[in-house]
């Protein structure tokens, strides 16, 4: 453990601790892509598929129990949940984001450490979360207006994996033969994803103004 | 040697 991966795991769970407070907050998920929350709930289910099998720490098994269950309540909340499901912009949050799965499934399959279950498993998760935030930056730029914490949600969320860049770097330089060249690129392409969220972020910022993302 | 792979990271 390095400081810039826990700093990206603490700032990733922030984020989801800025989701849970916006929704149970406003009673509202609206500007939340429920296409999102569903492909991130698919990310943490297919990599933590070695939560009962192997343990890694106590750190390591709290964490991925905290994200399946934030992400999977999400889901729920969004989908089921009599008040809050009304306040779903279904009609912005359209999204193809089967194309997403179906596209990660095939690079997994061709491109993984090694052609076993849970390697191809997890190369899958790693390439999906690289593009899961489409719907949601898609529905933030068609919903106009952006409310704060959603916001600060998805900052945080494009923030955690720049700390990972800076984690496996840091891991290149001190540990030997540490490469990870599939974690890296999908990293890198994830985070590349947010820059201009970032932009536009950092300028409503400077300014004080709201948030606002061209149409 | 241990593997120190990526699969110990979140």
């Amino acid at each position: 453990m390095n400081i810039f991966r826990l700093a990206g795991d603490m700032t990733h769970l922030f984020s989801v601790l800025v989701l849970l407070l916006k929704i149970y907050a406003t009673k509202s998920c609206s500007g939340i892509s429920l296409k999102t929350q569903e492909l991130y709930a698919l990310v943490f289910l297919t990599r933590y598929l070695d939560l009962f099998t192997d343990f890694i720490s106590v750190y390591n098994s709290v964490m991925k129990v905290v994200f399946i269950s934030s992400s999977v309540a999400i889901v729920w909340c969004m989908r089921y949940h009599p008040l809050t499901r009304r306040t779903y912009d279904k009609d912005l949050d359209t999204f193809r984001h089967y194309i997403l799965v179906g596209v990660s499934i095939i690079l997994a399959l061709l491109f993984h450490d090694r052609f076993t279950f849970r390697e191809v498993f997890w190369a899958f998760s790693i390439y999906l979360e690289a593009v899961a935030i489409l719907p949601q930056l898609v529905l933030l730029q068609r919903s106009g207006n952006v409310d704060n914490l959603t916001g600060q949600y998805v900052f945080f969320l494009g923030a955690y994996r720049a700390f990972y860049i800076l984690n496996w770097i840091y891991r290149y330089f001190t540990e030997n033969h540490y490469s990870r060249w599939i974690s890296w690129l999908a990293g890198f392409v994830q985070t590349a994803l947010y820059a201009d969220f970032f932009y536009y972020y950092f300028v409503s910022w400077k300014n004080n103004a709201k948030l606002q993302l061209p149409a | 040697a241990k593997e120190s792979s990526v699969k110990d990271e979140l």
